[in-house]
């Protein structure tokens, strides 16, 4: 329960969010 | 200004205020306080303050910074399940905040919901503290020398950007150099080819401004690749340092005040069944310490939760520290290209 076994690769490919201004 | 936020996860767009970040940071902050909530950018250009910022590059700047912010808690394996996130980046209604705030207070902060919540000391390691004070340390190291690199790549990508400017005005002025008719005195003519020359001038400025577009390309690229992933992991490592400064200020410091106020209470206890007083102020003041013994006994159970939290938080780092070669991989990557490319005109230049 306590280790985090996870890769760079898995953490970043969870999401991507983009964030746009309005114009 | 608003935000127009997309996630890939869920498929969605929706529409989002600075203030809306706001109350998202406030609620996590919240419900995630033993964890690395990263800071959101300011909200407004410091006044009074002197700054080469202009507003367009602060509105920019502060865009990005939300964006790498949304993306350490989208991509954090405990934020990313959690409600709270889910709504930020998919509720389409009206009232995100409200809704928000709502979610918040009917889950309740981590350690009312973490399945291990109260057994956390079981899972902690002996030597917890002596392996939390020697990550830390390792941690500070390399924050201050990200710190550095950051610095450095953000000057080299505007050097980039300022090459390009000068290689467009260099090749600019050999336009105007060429494309002047005046006719040469007549010593000038006759002794120097500077006629032919002149001529030849005017059609660099293609080359030189091809030169300038592959600069400008590449100060985008370091900008885009290194100096803001660099960024994004400064933020998390900024994130790591504030929750060990909670850490001790916040639960350690409740926990002491807790103990000393148990103290005080123990004590008047006793001097009260010294003097003999009134047997219901007594009972008062037992029950009163019952409840103080209860407050503790929890504080003490969070403490542990915190520690817990600290631990894997503290995991968390080290598995981003490989992030490093990611960002120097883009670095290098960006130098080939951006020397190959502007290689290839030089070279046709030369003749």
């Amino acid at each position: 329960a306590l280790t985090i076994s996870q890769t760079l690769d898995q953490l970043l490919s969870r999401d991507t969010v983009q964030v746009e201004l309005i114009p | 200004v608003e935000y127009q936020v997309t996630s890939q996860r869920y498929k969605i767009s929706v529409y989002r205020r600075y203030s809306d970040f706001d109350v998202f940071h406030e609620v996590l902050l919240q419900r995630f306080a033993y964890r690395v909530v990263p800071a959101l950018p300011p909200k407004r250009m410091l006044k009074g303050v002197l700054t080469s910022v202009s507003e367009r590059e602060f509105i920019e700047g502060r865009r990005r910074a939300l964006g790498r912010f949304i993306n350490l808690v989208a991509c954090h394996p405990f934020f990313s399940e959690d409600e709270l996130v889910k709504t930020f980046l998919t509720f389409n209604g009206s009232d995100v905040q409200t809704k928000l705030r709502d979610t918040c207070k009917k889950t309740g902060d981590e350690f009312m919901t973490h399945r291990i919540a109260t057994q956390a000391k079981e899972y902690l390691p002996a030597d917890i503290q002596a392996q939390f004070s020697t990550s830390r340390d390792v941690i500070r190291n390399i924050h201050n020398s990200f710190q550095k690199l950051r610095d450095r790549a953000e000057k080299m990508a505007d050097r980039s950007k300022e090459n390009a400017t000068d290689l467009l005005m260099f090749g600019r002025e050999l336009s105007t150099l060429g494309s002047d008719a005046s006719p040469l005195p007549s010593l000038a003519s006759s002794q120097s080819t500077w006629g032919t020359l002149r001529q030849s001038l005017k059609s660099l400025s293609v080359e030189f401004s091809v030169l300038s577009d592959k600069a400008a390309q590449q100060g985008r690229r370091e900008e885009d690749d290194v100096v803001e992933k660099l960024n994004f992991f400064l933020d998390l490592l900024q994130s790591y340092r504030d929750l060990c400064e909670r850490h001790e200020k916040g639960v350690l410091h409740e926990h002491q005040k807790a103990l000393h106020k148990y103290s005080v209470m123990k004590r008047q206890m006793m001097s009260a069944t010294v003097q003999s007083k009134e047997p219901a102020s007594v009972e008062q003041l037992e029950s009163r310490i019952v409840q103080q013994e209860s407050a503790i006994q929890t504080m003490e159970l969070r403490n542990y939760f915190s520690l817990f939290c600290l631990h894997q938080e503290t995991q968390l780092i080290f598995t981003y520290l490989p992030i490093t070669s990611h960002i120097l991989g883009a670095f290098v990557n960006s130098q080939v290209q951006g020397h190959r490319e502007m290689g290839e005109v030089w070279n046709e230049l030369q003749p």
